[in-house]
Protein backbone atom coordinates (compact mmCIF):
# COMPACT_ATOMS: atom_id res chain seq x y z
CA UNK A 1 0.00 0.00 0.00
CA UNK A 2 1.09 3.42 -0.09
CA UNK A 3 0.02 6.54 1.46
CA UNK A 4 -0.12 9.85 -0.27
CA UNK A 5 -0.39 13.08 1.47
CA UNK A 6 -2.06 14.32 4.41
CA UNK A 7 -5.32 12.55 6.06
CA UNK A 8 -8.67 13.31 7.99
CA UNK A 9 -8.23 14.91 11.17
CA UNK A 10 -11.45 13.48 12.27
CA UNK A 11 -13.27 9.87 11.61
CA UNK A 12 -16.72 11.36 11.58
CA UNK A 13 -16.67 12.20 7.39
CA UNK A 14 -19.78 12.94 5.54
CA UNK A 15 -20.07 12.93 2.14
CA UNK A 16 -22.48 14.03 -0.44
CA UNK A 17 -23.44 12.78 -4.00
CA UNK A 18 -23.21 16.18 -5.86
CA UNK A 19 -25.15 15.97 -9.28
CA UNK A 20 -28.12 15.45 -11.06
CA UNK A 21 -27.49 14.71 -14.40
CA UNK A 22 -27.70 11.31 -13.79
CA UNK A 23 -30.28 10.03 -16.34
CA UNK A 24 -28.49 6.51 -17.00
CA UNK A 25 -28.93 5.07 -13.65
CA UNK A 26 -31.44 5.02 -10.48
CA UNK A 27 -30.34 8.01 -8.24
CA UNK A 28 -31.04 5.62 -5.08
CA UNK A 29 -29.40 2.95 -6.38
CA UNK A 30 -26.05 5.36 -7.09
CA UNK A 31 -26.53 6.42 -3.40
CA UNK A 32 -26.78 2.84 -2.10
CA UNK A 33 -23.94 1.78 -3.66
CA UNK A 34 -21.91 4.74 -2.74
CA UNK A 35 -22.95 4.15 0.76
CA UNK A 36 -21.96 0.72 0.48
CA UNK A 37 -18.72 1.60 -0.71
CA UNK A 38 -18.07 4.11 2.47
CA UNK A 39 -18.89 0.77 4.77
CA UNK A 40 -15.94 -1.71 3.73
CA UNK A 41 -13.57 1.24 4.65
CA UNK A 42 -15.62 2.00 7.61
CA UNK A 43 -15.54 -1.56 8.52
CA UNK A 44 -11.93 -2.24 9.53
CA UNK A 45 -11.16 0.87 10.47
CA UNK A 46 -12.33 3.61 13.14
CA UNK A 47 -13.70 5.69 10.00
CA UNK A 48 -17.93 6.31 10.10
CA UNK A 49 -19.53 7.70 7.03
CA UNK A 50 -22.79 9.78 7.37
CA UNK A 51 -24.30 11.27 4.30
CA UNK A 52 -25.78 14.98 3.93
CA UNK A 53 -26.80 16.58 1.50
CA UNK A 54 -24.26 20.13 1.65
CA UNK A 55 -22.23 21.55 -0.46
CA UNK A 56 -19.70 21.49 3.15
CA UNK A 57 -19.49 17.47 3.83
CA UNK A 58 -15.93 16.83 3.76
CA UNK A 59 -16.47 13.81 0.53
CA UNK A 60 -18.36 15.24 -2.45
CA UNK A 61 -19.09 12.61 -4.94
CA UNK A 62 -19.83 14.23 -8.80
CA UNK A 63 -20.53 12.60 -11.95
CA UNK A 64 -18.99 14.63 -14.71
CA UNK A 65 -17.78 14.28 -18.23
CA UNK A 66 -14.80 15.76 -20.75
CA UNK A 67 -13.24 18.88 -19.24
CA UNK A 68 -14.96 19.93 -16.09
CA UNK A 69 -12.25 22.53 -14.40
CA UNK A 70 -10.08 20.31 -12.53
CA UNK A 71 -7.25 19.78 -14.95
CA UNK A 72 -8.32 15.58 -15.46
CA UNK A 73 -10.74 15.52 -18.29
CA UNK A 74 -12.27 12.79 -18.85
CA UNK A 75 -12.27 10.26 -21.86
CA UNK A 76 -15.35 8.95 -22.30
CA UNK A 77 -16.55 5.41 -22.27
CA UNK A 78 -13.64 3.24 -21.83
CA UNK A 79 -9.55 4.02 -20.07
CA UNK A 80 -10.16 6.01 -17.37
CA UNK A 81 -13.34 5.83 -15.30
CA UNK A 82 -13.24 7.95 -12.69
CA UNK A 83 -10.47 10.18 -9.97
CA UNK A 84 -10.46 11.30 -6.47
CA UNK A 85 -8.51 14.03 -4.58
CA UNK A 86 -6.19 12.76 -1.61
CA UNK A 87 -7.79 14.59 1.51
CA UNK A 88 -7.29 18.33 2.32
CA UNK A 89 -9.41 21.52 2.22
CA UNK A 90 -11.13 22.58 -1.35
CA UNK A 91 -11.39 19.60 -3.48
CA UNK A 92 -9.64 17.60 -1.20
CA UNK A 93 -11.27 14.03 -1.29
CA UNK A 94 -13.56 14.63 -3.78
CA UNK A 95 -14.43 12.11 -6.10
CA UNK A 96 -15.40 12.30 -10.10
CA UNK A 97 -16.26 9.47 -11.62
CA UNK A 98 -16.81 10.01 -15.66
CA UNK A 99 -20.24 10.08 -16.62
CA UNK A 100 -20.36 8.09 -19.66
CA UNK A 101 -19.17 5.23 -18.53
CA UNK A 102 -21.91 2.14 -18.30
CA UNK A 103 -22.04 1.98 -14.67
CA UNK A 104 -24.00 -1.07 -13.35
CA UNK A 105 -25.64 -0.32 -9.89
CA UNK A 106 -27.17 -2.62 -7.42
CA UNK A 107 -24.81 -5.96 -8.45
CA UNK A 108 -26.43 -5.51 -11.62
CA UNK A 109 -23.64 -7.44 -13.96
CA UNK A 110 -22.99 -6.88 -18.13
CA UNK A 111 -20.24 -7.81 -20.28
CA UNK A 112 -19.30 -4.34 -20.89
CA UNK A 113 -20.64 -2.52 -17.84
CA UNK A 114 -18.41 -1.25 -15.17
CA UNK A 115 -19.45 -1.57 -11.59
CA UNK A 116 -20.13 1.70 -9.89
CA UNK A 117 -19.82 -0.01 -6.27
CA UNK A 118 -16.09 -1.32 -6.99
CA UNK A 119 -14.74 1.69 -8.91
CA UNK A 120 -16.43 3.65 -5.96
CA UNK A 121 -14.44 1.51 -3.06
CA UNK A 122 -11.46 2.38 -5.00
CA UNK A 123 -11.29 5.76 -5.41
CA UNK A 124 -12.91 6.59 -1.79
CA UNK A 125 -9.42 5.01 -0.82
CA UNK A 126 -7.81 7.96 -2.01
CA UNK A 127 -10.53 10.38 -0.52
CA UNK A 128 -8.93 8.64 2.48
CA UNK A 129 -5.27 9.13 1.85
CA UNK A 130 -4.50 6.03 0.11
CA UNK A 131 -2.40 5.65 -3.20
CA UNK A 132 -1.92 3.11 -5.93
CA UNK A 133 -0.55 -0.60 -4.95
CA UNK A 134 1.11 -2.65 -7.25
CA UNK A 135 -0.70 -5.38 -5.54
CA UNK A 136 -2.57 -7.66 -8.08
CA UNK A 137 -5.30 -8.23 -5.47
CA UNK A 138 -5.61 -5.43 -3.73
CA UNK A 139 -8.28 -2.72 -4.28
CA UNK A 140 -5.53 -0.18 -4.64
CA UNK A 141 -4.54 -1.82 -7.63
CA UNK A 142 -4.99 0.74 -10.37
CA UNK A 143 -6.94 -1.41 -13.20
CA UNK A 144 -10.04 -2.33 -12.80
CA UNK A 145 -11.20 -5.28 -10.81
CA UNK A 146 -14.57 -7.56 -10.59
CA UNK A 147 -14.90 -7.74 -7.08
CA UNK A 148 -18.67 -9.49 -5.62
CA UNK A 149 -20.19 -6.90 -3.24
CA UNK A 150 -19.44 -8.92 -0.26
CA UNK A 151 -15.95 -9.26 -0.15
CA UNK A 152 -13.30 -8.92 2.24
CA UNK A 153 -11.00 -6.47 2.23
CA UNK A 154 -7.63 -7.43 0.98
CA UNK A 155 -4.90 -7.15 3.35
CA UNK A 156 -3.14 -4.62 1.75
CA UNK A 157 -6.07 -2.07 1.75
CA UNK A 158 -7.12 -3.09 5.48
CA UNK A 159 -3.13 -2.70 6.97
CA UNK A 160 -3.02 0.91 5.15
CA UNK A 161 -6.27 1.66 6.23
CA UNK A 162 -5.51 0.96 9.88
CA UNK A 163 -2.25 2.76 10.00
CA UNK A 164 -4.17 6.21 8.63
CA UNK A 165 -6.82 5.69 10.93
CA UNK A 166 -6.74 2.59 13.52
CA UNK A 167 -8.26 -0.85 13.58
CA UNK A 168 -12.06 -0.65 14.50
CA UNK A 169 -11.14 -1.87 18.56
CA UNK A 170 -7.98 -0.49 18.96
CA UNK A 171 -7.40 2.54 20.52
CA UNK A 172 -3.88 4.14 18.85
CA UNK A 173 -4.36 6.51 16.57
CA UNK A 174 -1.44 5.84 14.35
CA UNK A 175 1.72 7.23 13.91
CA UNK A 176 1.10 9.64 10.71
CA UNK A 177 1.20 13.60 11.22
CA UNK A 178 -2.56 14.29 11.06
CA UNK A 179 -4.11 17.09 9.01
CA UNK A 180 -5.73 20.38 10.35
CA UNK A 181 -7.62 22.57 8.64
CA UNK A 182 -7.30 26.21 9.33
CA UNK A 183 -11.08 26.33 10.12
CA UNK A 184 -13.30 23.95 11.05
CA UNK A 185 -16.01 23.11 8.53
CA UNK A 186 -19.45 24.46 9.17
CA UNK A 187 -21.58 21.13 8.72
CA UNK A 188 -24.83 22.38 7.26
CA UNK A 189 -28.43 20.91 8.26
CA UNK A 190 -29.59 18.91 5.58
CA UNK A 191 -32.06 22.07 4.84
CA UNK A 192 -29.58 23.98 2.77
CA UNK A 193 -31.05 24.74 -0.85
CA UNK A 194 -29.84 22.42 -3.36
CA UNK A 195 -29.46 25.32 -5.26
CA UNK A 196 -26.24 26.28 -3.36
CA UNK A 197 -23.34 27.04 -6.03
CA UNK A 198 -19.77 26.73 -5.29
CA UNK A 199 -16.90 28.40 -6.85
CA UNK A 200 -13.97 26.40 -5.66
CA UNK A 201 -11.36 27.54 -8.37
CA UNK A 202 -9.76 30.05 -6.03
CA UNK A 203 -9.49 28.12 -2.78
CA UNK A 204 -5.79 26.70 -1.57
CA UNK A 205 -4.79 25.01 1.49
CA UNK A 206 -2.86 28.25 1.91
CA UNK A 207 -5.32 30.66 1.67
CA UNK A 208 -6.58 33.11 3.88
CA UNK A 209 -9.96 33.32 2.08
CA UNK A 210 -13.15 31.58 3.42
CA UNK A 211 -12.90 28.24 1.73
CA UNK A 212 -16.30 28.47 -0.34
CA UNK A 213 -18.04 30.94 -1.93
CA UNK A 214 -21.45 30.99 -2.70
CA UNK A 215 -22.38 32.98 -5.61
CA UNK A 216 -21.07 32.37 -8.76
CA UNK A 217 -21.53 35.71 -10.41
CA UNK A 218 -18.99 37.53 -8.74
CA UNK A 219 -16.36 35.31 -8.33
CA UNK A 220 -13.49 35.75 -5.38
CA UNK A 221 -10.55 37.75 -6.17
CA UNK A 222 -7.56 37.51 -4.50
CA UNK A 223 -7.80 38.75 -0.92
CA UNK A 224 -5.31 41.05 -0.27
CA UNK A 225 -6.22 43.17 -3.53
CA UNK A 226 -7.48 46.28 -2.08
CA UNK A 227 -9.56 48.38 -4.75
CA UNK A 228 -8.20 50.87 -5.26
CA UNK A 229 -9.60 53.72 -7.76
CA UNK A 230 -8.28 57.37 -7.27
CA UNK A 231 -4.86 57.03 -5.12
CA UNK A 232 -2.03 56.20 -6.59
CA UNK A 233 -0.92 52.63 -5.12
CA UNK A 234 2.32 52.33 -3.63
CA UNK A 235 4.28 50.08 -5.28
CA UNK A 236 6.70 49.11 -3.14
CA UNK A 237 3.60 47.76 -1.19
CA UNK A 238 1.04 46.39 -3.50
CA UNK A 239 0.40 43.41 -5.65
CA UNK A 240 -0.24 44.22 -9.48
CA UNK A 241 -2.57 43.24 -11.62
CA UNK A 242 -0.33 42.75 -14.99
CA UNK A 243 3.22 43.00 -16.12
CA UNK A 244 4.64 43.05 -19.25
CA UNK A 245 7.64 43.88 -21.52
CA UNK A 246 5.72 46.41 -23.94
CA UNK A 247 8.30 47.90 -27.18
CA UNK A 248 11.61 46.72 -24.71
CA UNK A 249 10.58 48.35 -21.21
CA UNK A 250 8.68 46.89 -18.71
CA UNK A 251 5.45 48.03 -17.69
CA UNK A 252 3.73 47.38 -14.36
CA UNK A 253 -0.24 47.30 -14.07
CA UNK A 254 -1.97 48.33 -10.97
CA UNK A 255 -6.04 49.41 -11.06
CA UNK A 256 -6.25 52.24 -13.39
CA UNK A 257 -2.80 53.11 -13.16
CA UNK A 258 0.77 51.75 -14.48
CA UNK A 259 4.72 52.29 -13.97
CA UNK A 260 7.20 52.29 -16.93
CA UNK A 261 10.86 50.78 -16.18
CA UNK A 262 13.60 51.41 -18.57
CA UNK A 263 16.94 50.23 -18.63
CA UNK A 264 17.80 52.71 -15.84
CA UNK A 265 14.52 52.08 -13.75
CA UNK A 266 11.89 53.81 -13.20
CA UNK A 267 10.87 56.72 -15.60
CA UNK A 268 9.95 59.71 -13.37
CA UNK A 269 6.51 60.97 -13.72
CA UNK A 270 5.21 57.25 -13.61
CA UNK A 271 2.75 55.91 -12.06
CA UNK A 272 0.37 57.45 -14.93
CA UNK A 273 -2.57 56.45 -16.07
CA UNK A 274 -3.47 53.69 -17.98
CA UNK A 275 -5.92 55.93 -19.92
CA UNK A 276 -3.13 58.06 -20.57
CA UNK A 277 -0.63 55.69 -22.40
CA UNK A 278 -3.64 53.38 -24.12
CA UNK A 279 -6.89 55.25 -25.52
CA UNK A 280 -10.36 54.31 -25.48
CA UNK A 281 -10.09 51.65 -23.11
CA UNK A 282 -13.84 51.12 -20.90
CA UNK A 283 -14.42 54.26 -19.03
CA UNK A 284 -15.63 52.27 -15.50
CA UNK A 285 -12.43 50.02 -15.62
CA UNK A 286 -11.09 49.80 -12.58
CA UNK A 287 -8.42 47.18 -13.09
CA UNK A 288 -6.34 45.15 -16.51
CA UNK A 289 -6.05 41.50 -16.05
CA UNK A 290 -3.69 40.68 -18.15
CA UNK A 291 -1.14 42.41 -20.79
CA UNK A 292 1.12 41.39 -23.39
CA UNK A 293 2.68 42.52 -26.78
CA UNK A 294 2.13 40.34 -29.41
CA UNK A 295 5.07 38.66 -31.56
CA UNK A 296 3.42 41.21 -34.63
CA UNK A 297 4.00 43.89 -32.04
CA UNK A 298 0.55 44.23 -31.32
CA UNK A 299 -0.62 45.01 -27.61
CA UNK A 300 -3.32 43.18 -26.17
CA UNK A 301 -4.88 43.45 -22.83
CA UNK A 302 -7.30 41.20 -21.15
CA UNK A 303 -10.31 43.37 -19.26
CA UNK A 304 -12.80 40.67 -17.58
CA UNK A 305 -14.29 38.61 -19.92
CA UNK A 306 -13.25 40.96 -23.01
CA UNK A 307 -10.17 41.59 -24.68
CA UNK A 308 -8.54 44.87 -26.37
CA UNK A 309 -5.81 44.89 -29.23
CA UNK A 310 -3.99 47.87 -29.70
CA UNK A 311 -1.41 49.08 -32.23
CA UNK A 312 0.22 51.60 -30.29
CA UNK A 313 -1.80 53.71 -28.36
CA UNK A 314 -5.07 53.26 -30.51
CA UNK A 315 -7.18 50.31 -29.92
CA UNK A 316 -7.65 48.52 -33.39
CA UNK A 317 -11.28 48.49 -34.84
CA UNK A 318 -13.35 45.56 -34.33
CA UNK A 319 -12.20 45.60 -30.53
CA UNK A 320 -12.79 44.37 -27.41
CA UNK A 321 -14.04 40.87 -28.23
CA UNK A 322 -15.15 37.69 -25.98
CA UNK A 323 -12.53 35.80 -25.06
CA UNK A 324 -14.46 32.69 -26.58
CA UNK A 325 -13.71 33.99 -30.18
CA UNK A 326 -10.07 33.00 -28.91
CA UNK A 327 -11.33 29.32 -28.17
CA UNK A 328 -11.38 30.11 -24.68
CA UNK A 329 -14.54 28.55 -22.92
CA UNK A 330 -17.23 30.81 -21.89
CA UNK A 331 -17.29 30.00 -18.46
CA UNK A 332 -13.64 31.72 -18.29
CA UNK A 333 -14.48 35.32 -16.68
CA UNK A 334 -11.17 37.00 -16.42
CA UNK A 335 -7.49 35.83 -17.83
CA UNK A 336 -4.88 35.95 -14.86
CA UNK A 337 -1.61 36.35 -17.16
CA UNK A 338 -1.05 36.14 -20.85
CA UNK A 339 2.90 35.89 -21.36
CA UNK A 340 5.05 34.71 -25.03
CA UNK A 341 7.13 31.98 -23.88
CA UNK A 342 11.09 32.38 -24.49
CA UNK A 343 11.65 28.44 -24.20
CA UNK A 344 9.08 27.99 -27.90
CA UNK A 345 7.72 31.57 -28.62
CA UNK A 346 4.07 30.00 -28.39
CA UNK A 347 1.69 31.82 -26.26
CA UNK A 348 0.16 31.20 -22.93
CA UNK A 349 -3.24 32.43 -21.22
CA UNK A 350 -3.12 31.58 -17.63
CA UNK A 351 -6.65 31.42 -15.54
CA UNK A 352 -7.30 30.15 -12.05
CA UNK A 353 -5.64 26.45 -12.18
CA UNK A 354 -5.67 25.90 -15.83
CA UNK A 355 -3.80 27.64 -18.57
CA UNK A 356 -4.19 27.25 -22.41
CA UNK A 357 -1.15 27.76 -25.28
CA UNK A 358 -2.65 29.76 -28.28
CA UNK A 359 -1.54 29.13 -31.98
CA UNK A 360 -0.72 31.85 -33.07
CA UNK A 361 -1.37 31.57 -36.43
CA UNK A 362 -5.12 30.82 -36.35
CA UNK A 363 -5.37 32.72 -33.04
CA UNK A 364 -7.27 30.06 -31.52
CA UNK A 365 -6.43 27.91 -28.27
CA UNK A 366 -4.44 24.72 -28.87
CA UNK A 367 -6.76 21.63 -28.93
CA UNK A 368 -5.39 19.45 -26.01
CA UNK A 369 -5.36 22.44 -23.60
CA UNK A 370 -6.04 23.69 -20.84
CA UNK A 371 -3.91 21.77 -18.75
CA UNK A 372 -3.52 22.09 -15.07
CA UNK A 373 -0.92 24.65 -13.99
CA UNK A 374 0.52 22.14 -11.68
CA UNK A 375 2.93 21.64 -14.27
CA UNK A 376 4.61 25.20 -13.31
CA UNK A 377 6.00 23.58 -10.77
CA UNK A 378 6.73 25.96 -7.79
CA UNK A 379 4.07 29.02 -8.60
CA UNK A 380 0.53 27.84 -7.49
CA UNK A 381 -2.52 28.69 -8.94
CA UNK A 382 -4.86 31.55 -9.06
CA UNK A 383 -1.58 33.94 -10.20
CA UNK A 384 -1.10 37.70 -11.13
CA UNK A 385 0.80 38.41 -13.75
CA UNK A 386 3.74 36.44 -15.75
CA UNK A 387 6.14 38.15 -18.18
CA UNK A 388 9.29 37.18 -19.96
CA UNK A 389 12.25 39.79 -18.93
CA UNK A 390 15.36 40.69 -20.93
CA UNK A 391 17.46 38.08 -19.15
CA UNK A 392 14.98 35.38 -21.40
CA UNK A 393 13.72 33.85 -17.99
CA UNK A 394 10.52 33.71 -17.12
CA UNK A 395 8.87 35.31 -14.01
CA UNK A 396 5.21 34.80 -11.94
CA UNK A 397 3.91 37.51 -10.40
CA UNK A 398 1.65 36.48 -6.91
CA UNK A 399 0.24 38.65 -4.38
CA UNK A 400 3.20 40.91 -3.59
CA UNK A 401 5.88 38.82 -4.70
CA UNK A 402 7.01 36.73 -7.69
CA UNK A 403 9.23 33.82 -8.75
CA UNK A 404 11.71 33.62 -11.59
CA UNK A 405 11.13 30.35 -13.44
CA UNK A 406 13.94 27.93 -14.80
CA UNK A 407 11.87 26.48 -18.11
CA UNK A 408 14.30 24.27 -18.89
CA UNK A 409 13.67 22.69 -15.23
CA UNK A 410 9.75 23.28 -15.78
CA UNK A 411 9.89 24.74 -11.93
CA UNK A 412 10.42 27.75 -9.58
CA UNK A 413 14.31 28.58 -9.23
CA UNK A 414 13.52 28.97 -5.36
CA UNK A 415 10.50 28.02 -3.56
CA UNK A 416 10.64 31.06 -1.45
CA UNK A 417 9.24 33.91 -3.90
CA UNK A 418 11.10 37.36 -3.56
CA UNK A 419 9.61 40.74 -2.89
CA UNK A 420 8.44 42.62 -6.37
CA UNK A 421 8.72 45.87 -4.39
CA UNK A 422 12.50 45.19 -3.56
CA UNK A 423 13.93 43.59 -6.80
CA UNK A 424 11.87 46.13 -9.58
CA UNK A 425 11.04 48.85 -8.15
CA UNK A 426 13.93 49.06 -5.11
CA UNK A 427 12.49 49.38 -2.18
CA UNK A 428 14.07 48.83 0.92
CA UNK A 429 12.41 46.51 2.82
CA UNK A 430 11.82 49.47 6.06
CA UNK A 431 10.43 51.75 3.77
CA UNK A 432 7.81 49.65 2.30
CA UNK A 433 4.04 51.09 2.67
CA UNK A 434 2.70 54.41 2.75
CA UNK A 435 2.66 57.21 0.47
CA UNK A 436 3.68 56.30 -2.94
CA UNK A 437 6.33 54.68 -2.54
CA UNK A 438 9.22 56.89 -3.01
CA UNK A 439 12.65 55.34 -3.10
CA UNK B 1 19.65 -15.83 -32.93
CA UNK B 2 16.80 -13.61 -34.63
CA UNK B 3 16.46 -10.35 -33.35
CA UNK B 4 13.36 -9.37 -32.09
CA UNK B 5 11.51 -6.29 -33.93
CA UNK B 6 10.88 -3.97 -32.09
CA UNK B 7 8.03 -2.11 -32.36
CA UNK B 8 7.71 1.92 -32.75
CA UNK B 9 6.77 4.14 -29.63
CA UNK B 10 3.68 6.27 -30.38
CA UNK B 11 2.49 9.55 -29.04
CA UNK B 12 -0.41 7.74 -27.56
CA UNK B 13 2.26 5.55 -25.27
CA UNK B 14 3.96 8.88 -24.24
CA UNK B 15 1.24 10.43 -23.22
CA UNK B 16 -0.47 7.35 -21.18
CA UNK B 17 2.82 6.97 -19.55
CA UNK B 18 2.90 10.73 -18.56
CA UNK B 19 -0.39 10.60 -17.72
CA UNK B 20 0.01 8.08 -15.32
CA UNK B 21 3.08 9.44 -13.83
CA UNK B 22 5.72 7.17 -15.38
CA UNK B 23 7.16 9.82 -17.31
CA UNK B 24 7.46 13.39 -16.02
CA UNK B 25 4.49 15.35 -17.35
CA UNK B 26 6.65 18.56 -17.47
CA UNK B 27 7.71 17.29 -20.76
CA UNK B 28 4.53 18.09 -22.04
CA UNK B 29 5.69 21.69 -22.33
CA UNK B 30 9.42 21.64 -23.05
CA UNK B 31 8.76 18.86 -25.12
CA UNK B 32 12.20 17.56 -24.40
CA UNK B 33 13.41 14.63 -26.62
CA UNK B 34 13.83 11.51 -24.69
CA UNK B 35 15.99 9.03 -24.92
CA UNK B 36 15.49 5.10 -25.31
CA UNK B 37 16.54 4.31 -21.69
CA UNK B 38 14.03 6.81 -20.06
CA UNK B 39 11.24 5.22 -22.28
CA UNK B 40 12.09 1.80 -21.44
CA UNK B 41 12.59 2.59 -17.90
CA UNK B 42 9.15 3.96 -17.91
CA UNK B 43 7.42 0.57 -19.28
CA UNK B 44 9.66 -1.21 -17.25
CA UNK B 45 8.15 0.56 -14.33
CA UNK B 46 4.41 0.26 -15.54
CA UNK B 47 5.13 -3.35 -16.46
CA UNK B 48 6.31 -3.74 -12.68
CA UNK B 49 3.38 -2.14 -11.69
CA UNK B 50 0.74 -3.73 -13.92
CA UNK B 51 2.15 -7.24 -12.63
CA UNK B 52 3.18 -8.45 -16.19
CA UNK B 53 6.54 -9.58 -17.53
CA UNK B 54 9.02 -6.52 -17.46
CA UNK B 55 10.57 -6.58 -20.72
CA UNK B 56 10.70 -2.42 -21.10
CA UNK B 57 9.22 -3.24 -24.33
CA UNK B 58 5.87 -2.05 -26.17
CA UNK B 59 5.31 -5.65 -26.18
CA UNK B 60 1.08 -7.35 -26.63
CA UNK B 61 0.81 -7.39 -22.57
CA UNK B 62 1.85 -4.20 -22.17
CA UNK B 63 -0.53 -2.81 -24.79
CA UNK B 64 -3.44 -5.17 -23.45
CA UNK B 65 -3.05 -3.43 -20.17
CA UNK B 66 -3.00 -0.05 -21.57
CA UNK B 67 -5.94 -0.57 -22.75
CA UNK B 68 -7.73 -2.02 -19.43
CA UNK B 69 -10.06 0.76 -17.72
CA UNK B 70 -8.88 2.30 -14.95
CA UNK B 71 -8.87 4.95 -11.87
CA UNK B 72 -7.61 8.37 -13.65
CA UNK B 73 -5.04 9.25 -10.53
CA UNK B 74 -1.31 8.39 -11.52
CA UNK B 75 0.29 5.61 -10.20
CA UNK B 76 3.05 7.28 -9.41
CA UNK B 77 3.14 10.57 -8.10
CA UNK B 78 6.49 13.18 -7.67
CA UNK B 79 4.48 14.76 -5.20
CA UNK B 80 6.10 15.14 -1.86
CA UNK B 81 4.49 13.11 1.01
CA UNK B 82 3.98 9.81 -1.24
CA UNK B 83 5.32 7.05 0.97
CA UNK B 84 5.58 3.72 -0.15
CA UNK B 85 5.70 1.52 3.06
CA UNK B 86 7.96 -1.53 3.53
CA UNK B 87 5.72 -4.67 3.90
Amino acid sequence: YTLQGQKWHHVNLTWSLRTRRLDKVDHGWVRSDLNRAFQVWSKYSKLTFREVNSESADILVFFEKGYHGDGYPFDGPGQVLAHAFFPGTGRGGDAHFDEEEEWLVADKTSKDGTSLFRVAVHEFGHSLGLSHSSVQDALMFPWYQDLQSDFELPNDDRIGIQVLYGAKDDKSWGDIPVYRPTSQKPILSTTVPATTAVTRYSTMASDTTPEYTTSRTTPPRRPDVAVVVDEKPDFCNTSFDAVSIIRKETFFFKGKYTWRLGTKGLYAGYPALISRLWYNLPENMTQVDAVYERQDGKIVFFIGRNYYVFDGNNPLPGYPKPLTTLGLPDELDHVDAAVVWGHNSKTYIFSGTMYWRCDDETNQMELDYPRDMSIWRGVGYNIDAAFQWHDGATYFFKNRDFWKFNDLRMRVEQEEPRSIGEFWFNCTATRSGGGNGDR
Amino acid sequence: RRRTESTPIYDDVHGYLMKFGYLPESDLETGNLRDGNQLQDALRTLQTFGNIPVTGKMDAATKELMKKPRCGVPDLSPAAGQRRTKR
